[in-house]
């Protein structure tokens, strides 16, 4: 299966 | 009090037009440096960052920092009520529950006002790290337009891949494949219809052309686009909007699970 993942698991939240 | 003013009012117009798609709502967020603005879509991936700096408008003033939620459908609706000529002021007291929006037409002749409802709107704030890309690609904006919208009649993912033969852009789906190929071409005379290919390693990332072909809503802001790829990263795509500031799109690379 081809998926994405969230921006939130590339940039920290601050 | 907040005021910023700007004479070249389509510029606003614009920016709502490239955005309102892809977010529907979200906070300007307004201090004394500018205006920003950062936001994810519904799915959350892809994320929308707009700085427009101080200076860059013709009067600006913020006493203190507040966040305004827009709903851009809604924000949308008041600024097609402006002229592509008018100048904008967008006036709010602090603490303030309306957004006001000033046009004046560019001989002073027809004022009006707008005043919209803000929202409260809870966001968090993703830091975008400084880094350097694998491959970064300046071109026309109107031919990354074309090529995004010219594939996604075929497909619904473009591998984009970037070698030092140029850059490609693939896609496949009922009908057939597709293949675009662009090369490193700085013959032309004006700077803005050159091809720009700054690549330190091949990388190739799949990405859906639904959300590229959003972003290209922003074309009318710049002649020139960036794209920054670097493996298992989101795509960086950005538009600089003249000596106001930029509007930058991030979006997740389709993985195999």
């Amino acid at each position: 299966a081809v998926g994405q993942k969230s921006m939130t698991s590339f940039f920290a939240k601050k | 009090m907040f005021e910023a003013r700007i004479t070249q009012g389509s510029v606003l117009k614009k920016l709502v037009e490239a955005l309102k798609e892809l977010v529907t709502e979200g906070n300007f967020d307004v201090s004394s440096t500018g205006l920003t603005l950062q936001a994810m879509d519904s799915s959350h991936v892809c994320l929308v960052s707009l700085t427009l700096r101080d200076d860059g408008f013709d009067h600006y003033r913020c006493d203190r920092n507040m966040a305004m939620g827009i709903h851009f459908g809604n924000l949308s609706k008041i600024l097609k009520c402006a002229g592509n000529e008018d100048t904008i002021t967008l006036k709010a007291e602090d603490n303030a529950d309306t957004l006001t929006l000033m046009f004046e037409s560019a001989n002073q002749d027809r004022i009006s006002d707008f005043d919209l409802k803000l929202m409260s709107i809870e966001s968090e704030h993703l830091g975008i790290p400084d880094q350097d890309y694998s491959a970064e690609i300046k071109m026309p904006s109107a031919e990354y337009q074309r090529i995004v919208r010219d594939l996604t009649s075929i497909g619904d993912t473009v591998l984009i891949s970037a070698t030092k033969e140029g850059i490609k852009f693939s896609t496949s789906g009922d009908v057939g494949t597709a293949n675009i190929t662009l090369r490193h071409n700085t013959t032309p005379e004006k700077p803005e219809e050159q091809t720009i290919i700054d690549l330190k390693e091949p990388v190739a990332l799949t990405f859906a052309l639904r959300y590229l072909n959003n972003f290209s809503k922003a074309t009318p802001l710049a002649p020139q686009v960036k794209l920054s790829l670097t493996k298992d990263l989101p795509i960086f795509v950005e538009y600089q909007v003249g000596d106001l500031g930029n509007v930058r799109f991030f979006l997740a690379p389709k993985i195999d699970d």
